[in-house]
């Protein structure tokens, strides 16, 4: 009967997007914000 | 119609170097940058706890009900992500504002009347690296131009 | 070859220096600083006096992070550190020099000239893919995917930040990664396989292949890689029981087409020929999900509204969305030949005899008939049927496509093919099966009118079995199928509750009941 689509982790009843928050093939649910890059200014790269 | 098939030989050797991967799957952390102090690392919890994301938790609202110290703990232990910005977007929402020069926050006990060269009285915080803390920063004289 | 004495160690040294410069907190702007600085030891030591002198740079400083991460797993498989391996370690050797060959690209040869950037990008990455599939010779089952999987992601991120040097040339970087990707496929390197994948399903992978490139440039590069990995799995899903290695695959896979179904229908629409033409038959789900893509400003009518007046859409009668070149569908042969003139003047008969001596696959133990080749000649046949009843000014139904050389030919594949033979047929044409457009109206009334007009209850219940092994696996099920069923099951003129199949078990007999119910 296949797989049950709708239990993959992936949120397939966003409006949105989903591919922007894709954790990858093996993930279990979408990326967290502290997951993503995203370009702050470089002062708060304090390294 | 399309019963199972036996694998040629082509193909047998391929699954076996496919199962030897299987072994070794990539990490979650093995896609992302790295990250200095918390990298992706996937435990399982218990069943009981959130397995999935919190609706809405990538939206500065949601940031802005976290507790400030929460927020001081994204913007300094997730840098360069988007937990960071978001925290960093809360915070000025309480009247934080990023000290670009002195790399430290600061948050003026009131409105002044009016904004110019003058000194402003205000609480400054800054992270100590030596004691791995978040300081506030006493005696303090604040330059009003550095202000992001 | 013939490395210059001692370039070898100088290599390694300059590594270990650039390394220290990064471990210093800096920030990206010290970085580049730095960089310059550095830039100016590696001339001092002749590395970038030539380009065959920075390829012996690369080549040896990428080995030398290949083998640092293969002895980092090594003696962690030695010493399995107790809080579980920190993953960074592994990271470090990888993440620096690529920021080094990154800022080499970066800074190579004025802003505006993008070609020694791009050479010196080709150049690394053939070194990585030549290093992965040399690796993978020698290693075999002791081959480890992580340190090329970092040296390539962590390479694309860093040429996918938004800088102006970069905005100039993205769409050939991405067409650098795309070629490389292709070169080290998992067919050419299964031990890379999820690696590959991982890379392939990256977001930030996505969002420049399939969203950032203007004009979908990147769309037709993506399908080939797709294609790839569907070839790469085909004979290994032919079993209903998979292997775990190959049911991890498959299910990231599936959730790849997830992510495309729910933010780019379009591509799925477009793309879906090649895509099914390669997804083994009997993977019914896979392709329903692939099917089942419409174009998001398109609102389809619910399949079960009563009375639902399918030709009287208005899309109905559009062409689909579809990037296939109708002429190449069956390759320039004689048969090409014999099939144009039976379409064109519905003779030769011995067309139609000969028809399933030239599909047959002889020598081959996995297959009796070229798939592909039914599911060319099907399209084919159908759109150059189309386009004629078009031409007379009419629209498909049980009448306008009777009686010509197109239907000559579908009925050949029912009386004369064996069980096999029509499964692959039947197949082809429930393919065609999607959204609201003349192909799934044509097709749809090719199948009701194959099971109308059949000369054995055999062809019947074989219709009805494909039809149902796509409705009863789990979503999403394509509108095309639905409808068409729908249209079976209700339409008296097919008799369809008659036939002694339609009650062959309760369970079956229950489903049928269940579908009907629902729509009347």
């Amino acid at each position: 009967l296949g797989q049950d689509l709708t239990a993959l982790g992936l949120n397939l009843n966003s409006p949105d997007n989903i591919y922007l928050s894709f954790a990858g093939p093996w993930a279990d649910s979408a990326c967290r914000p502290q997951d993503m890059d995203h370009n702050v200014p470089p002062e708060y790269l304090i390294n | 119609p399309l019963g199972p098939l036996p694998l040629n030989t082509d193909h047998q050797s391929q699954f076996t170097m496919m199962e030897a991967a299987f072994y070794h799957m990539p990490h979650a952390s093995d896609s992302e940058r790295m990250r200095v102090y918390l990298p992706k690392n996937i435990c399982q919890t218990p069943a009981y706890y959130n397995q999935v994301l919190l609706p809405h938790s990538d939206t500065v609202e949601f940031f802005q009900r976290l507790s400030t110290e929460t927020l001081f703990f994204v913007f300094y232990y997730m840098e360069g992500t988007k937990a960071q910005y978001l925290a960093a977007k809360a915070l000025k929402k309480q009247s934080w504002r990023f000290h670009t020069k002195y790399m430290m926050w600061f948050q003026r006990h009131e409105e002044p009347k009016v904004i110019n060269e003058e000194y402003e009285q205000g609480t400054y915080i800054y992270f100590d690296y030596e004691k791995w803390g978040q300081r506030k920063k006493e005696g303090f004289t604040f330059e009003y131009k550095y202000l992001e | 070859y013939n490395d210059p004495p001692g370039l070898q160690e100088k290599t390694e040294d300059l590594l270990r220096q650039w390394r220290n410069v990064l471990l210093s907190p800096l920030t990206e702007r010290e970085i580049t600083q730095n960089f310059n600085i550095y830039m100016h030891r590696m001339n001092i030591n002749g590395i970038l006096k030539s380009d065959d002198m920075i390829t012996r740079f690369f080549r040896i400083s990428a080995q030398r992070c290949i083998d640092d991460v293969y002895q980092l797993l090594a003696e962690d498989r030695l010493n399995p550190p107790v809080a579980g391996p920190k993953r960074k370690k592994y990271y470090m050797a990888c993440d620096s020099f690529i920021k080094l060959v990154s800022l080499l690209i970066k800074n190579t040869a004025e802003a505006s000239n993008p070609t020694p950037k791009l050479n010196l990008l080709n150049k690394i990455l053939g070194i990585i893919a030549g290093c992965l599939l040399q690796d993978h010779e020698e290693h075999g089952t002791n081959f480890q995917q992580l340190p090329y999987h970092r040296l390539m992601l962590i390479l694309f991120l860093d040429m996918n930040t938004s800088e102006p040097v970069l905005e100039s040339m993205n769409y050939q970087i991405l067409t650098a990664f795309c070629h490389t990707l292709r070169i080290v496929r998992p067919s050419v390197a299964p031990g890379f396989c999820y690696a590959w994948l991982e890379v392939v399903a990256h977001r930030a992978f996505l969002n420049r292949v399939m969203a950032l490139t203007p004009q979908q440039k990147g769309w037709g590069m993506y399908s080939t890689l797709l294609i790839d990995l569907f070839k790469f799995l085909d004979p290994f899903l032919r079993n209903t029981e998979l292997a775990a290695p190959v049911m991890t695959l498959y299910k990231g896979t599936l959730k790849v087409l997830l992510v495309l179904l729910h933010d780019f229908p379009e591509f799925l629409c477009d793309y879906h020929y090649g895509f099914c033409d390669a997804i083994p038959p009997n993977c019914i789900q896979m392709r329903n999900l692939i099917l089942s893509a419409f174009p998001r400003n398109m609102r389809l009518p619910d399949p079960f509204t009563p009375n639902l007046k399918v030709d009287l859409l208005v899309e109905i009668n559009s062409p689909p969305r579809a990037v296939i070149n109708y002429g190449t569908l069956i390759p320039p042969s004689q048969f090409k030949k014999d099939l144009d003139a039976y379409l064109a003047a519905r003779t030769p008969v011995t067309f139609l005899t000969e028809l399933r001596s030239n599909i047959q696959v002889v020598n081959d133990p996995a297959r009796r008939y070229n798939c592909q080749l039914i599911n060319g000649l099907v399209l084919y046949v159908g759109t150059q049927a189309i386009a004629q009843i078009k031409a007379k000014g009419q629209t498909p139904n049980m009448s306008t496509i009777a009686h010509s050389a197109h239907m000559d030919i579908f009925q050949n594949f029912t009386v004369d093919f064996d069980y096999e033979g029509r499964y692959l047929f039947l197949n082809a044409i429930a393919n065609q099966l999607r959204y609201p457009n003349s192909h799934t109206h044509y097709f749809s009334c090719c199948l009701l009118y194959l099971f109308a007009e059949a000369n054995s209850e055999a062809v019947q219940e074989q219709i009805t079995r494909m039809l149902l092994e796509r409705l009863i696996v789990n979503r999403p099920h394509p509108w095309g199928l639905l409808i068409t069923f729908i249209e079976l099951i209700k339409n008296p003129a097919y008799k369809f509750w008659s036939h002694e199949f339609v009650h062959c078990a309760p369970e079956i007999e229950k489903l049928f009941a269940s579908v009907a119910r629902s729509c009347i």
